[in-house]
């Protein structure tokens, strides 16, 4: 499985 | 940003808030883990290591530098404080940290999606989160008077994961492209573990009893 979003949650 | 996000976030602030009441104000921490709260001063410290160089808002570091700095608060106070670590249940406390640790760093490395070591860090913190909660649960369980400050911050700590998966939902709909089985799989397991504490919590509330845990 890949990730795609940046991190960009708390 | 959608509104279950904020939600979230707010309701997440809203619960170390109550936290630093109950500890500043009335000085005490009594019914609180000491454990869970190490844990989450480690989750925050691994995953917010990119806080110089990976900049996403203001939103977005002006918060990591609030949950940095209250956890590691919270720590100080539970343990050095001359009033505040008086009423510490220690002998109550007994969960041992590594055995969360000790597992939770192991499956970053084996799952993750860039062996990086920032990466692995953060995957880590997304694990570690996941379970955190455990050591204030099981106090939780072991304690006969919990008072409403307590209720309340696991309450609400268990809000704000619920209000994640929300905006995970919203987020899947919304956004091209948009999947984090990490953080899904992880948020979907620790939303999962306060699904026992919910139940007593509004069972409570509704037959308006003072808030207790089954042993």
């Amino acid at each position: 499985t890949q990730d795609t979003k940046e991190h960009d949650e708390l | 940003m959608n509104i279950f996000r904020l939600c979230g976030d707010m309701t997440h602030l809203l619960s170390v808030v109550v936290l630093l009441l109950k500890i500043h104000t009335i000085k005490s921490c009594a019914g609180i883990s000491l454990k869970t709260q190490e844990l989450y001063a480690l989750v925050f410290a691994t995953r917010y290591l990119d806080i110089f160089t990976h900049h996403v808002s203001l939103y977005n570091t002006v918060m990591k530098i609030i949950f940095l700095g209250t956890s590691f608060t919270i720590v100080w106070y539970m343990r050095h404080h001359k009033v505040v670590r008086q009423t510490y249940d220690k002998e109550q406390d007994t969960f041992k940290h590594y055995m969360l640790i000790i597992p939770c760093f192991a499956l970053a490395l084996l799952i993750k999606t860039k062996f990086t070591p920032l990466e692995v860090l953060w995957t880590f913190s997304i694990y570690l989160e996941a379970v955190a909660i455990f050591p204030q649960l099981v106090l939780l369980q072991r304690t006969k008077n919990i008072d409403n400050l307590t209720g309340n911050y696991v309450f609400l700590l268990g809000a704000y994961r619920g209000l994640y998966l929300l905006n995970w939902i919203v987020r899947y709909f919304t956004e091209k492209g948009y999947r984090q089985w990490i953080t899904w799989i992880s948020g979907i397991v620790q939303t999962a573990l306060y699904a026992d504490f919910f139940y007593y919590y509004i069972k409570c509330w509704r037959n308006n009893e003072k808030l207790h845990l089954p042993s």
